[in-house]
């Protein structure tokens, strides 16, 4: 009985590691997709008016924006050798990073919230190996929820 | 009960396994597909490199109300960002070891 | 004092790292640090 116990708590802990590693994996896809589903669009943009954007227009990844209201105040120093910033915000903001824009931008093709249409699930398939389709299709039905 | 929680606890070591295999691989993928010194000696892998931007106005299409202040950070690897709660309002630093930080303001139109 | 340090400058990391500082953020009583800070109007800072 005792060792029924023991195997049943390393049963329930195996259980929680396996829940989490999905979570890291279905993350890890949605990144994929929507890197690659961003760089066909600009290469479809790119291709359609025959020239890359002006480059003061761009912004590369990796990136985080900061985002707060119009009237914050924010103090900001700098380094010389621009190593170190200080910002001191007099109001609420908000941090992101790469990804939460791609996704925000709807690039992840909503698999994040399980809303993809048939049409979008190919295309989000097309982007990921064949051993990792299988989670794509269950992300599109709704399997991060 | 005890020989089914053997098998079962079998099955999920082999679960496990397979998980941390396609977790492995989709790193490595992600980060060939983003990491500046291997883009840069593949020209084939270059030219996505290349194509991973986001325009102005793709990031102002994500904050809402859109006329917010939108500020762009672009670090070199492993800057450390660290956010503290000062009596008055917030700080933000950012400490860079490898190269300078890049901050601009995304232009409202 | 609350303070959190992470690191960026990595595409594609654990995206989760922000929600907590945003939720650090998002629970603070504006109102209430400024009544600490004197309740003077924001000093005329230089603006970014």
């Amino acid at each position: 009985a005792q060792e029924c116990r023991e195997l049943e708590t390393e049963r329930l802990r195996r259980l929680e590691r396996i829940k989490q590693k999905q979570a890291q994996l279905q993350e890890l896809i949605l990144q994929q997709i929507a890197f690659k589903n961003l760089v066909q669009r600009n290469r479809q943009l790119e291709e359609k008016n025959n020239r890359p954007p002006p480059p003061n227009t761009i912004i590369h990844l990796p990136f985080i924006i900061v985002n707060t209201s119009k009237n914050t105040i924010i103090d900001c120093s700098i380094s010389n050798d621009k190593f170190e910033y200080l910002f001191n915000f007099d109001n609420l903001f908000e941090i992101h990073d790469d990804v939460e824009v791609l996704k925000r931008m709807g690039l992840a093709f909503g698999l994040e919230s399980g809303r993809c249409t048939q049409e979008q699930l190919k295309i989000a398939r097309s982007f990921v190996p064949k051993a990792l389709q299988p989670y794509v299709t269950e992300m599109a039905q709704g399997a991060i929820n | 009960r005890f020989q089914e929680l053997q098998r079962e606890l079998a099955e999920l070591t082999d679960t496990e396994e397979k998980l941390d295999e396609l977790i492995n691989k989709s790193s490595l993928q992600l980060r060939l597909l983003t990491e500046d010194t291997h883009n840069k000696k593949y020209p084939s892998s270059l030219i996505v490199f290349k194509l991973g931007y986001v325009r102005c106005q793709d990031l102002r299409d994500t904050v809402d109300p859109p006329d917010q202040i939108v500020m762009v950070i672009r670090a070199p690897p492993e800057t450390q960002m660290q956010v503290t709660e000062p009596t008055e309002g917030y700080q933000i630093s950012l400490k860079s070891s490898r190269g300078p930080i890049d901050v601009f303001l995304c232009p409202e139109d | 004092r609350s303070r959190i340090l992470i690191s960026i400058g990595e595409s594609f990391g654990s995206s989760d790292k922000f929600q907590k500082i945003n939720q650090m953020v998002s629970s603070t009583d504006w109102s209430l640090k400024r009544s600490l800070d004197g309740g003077s109007a924001p000093k005329p800072l230089k603006r970014l």
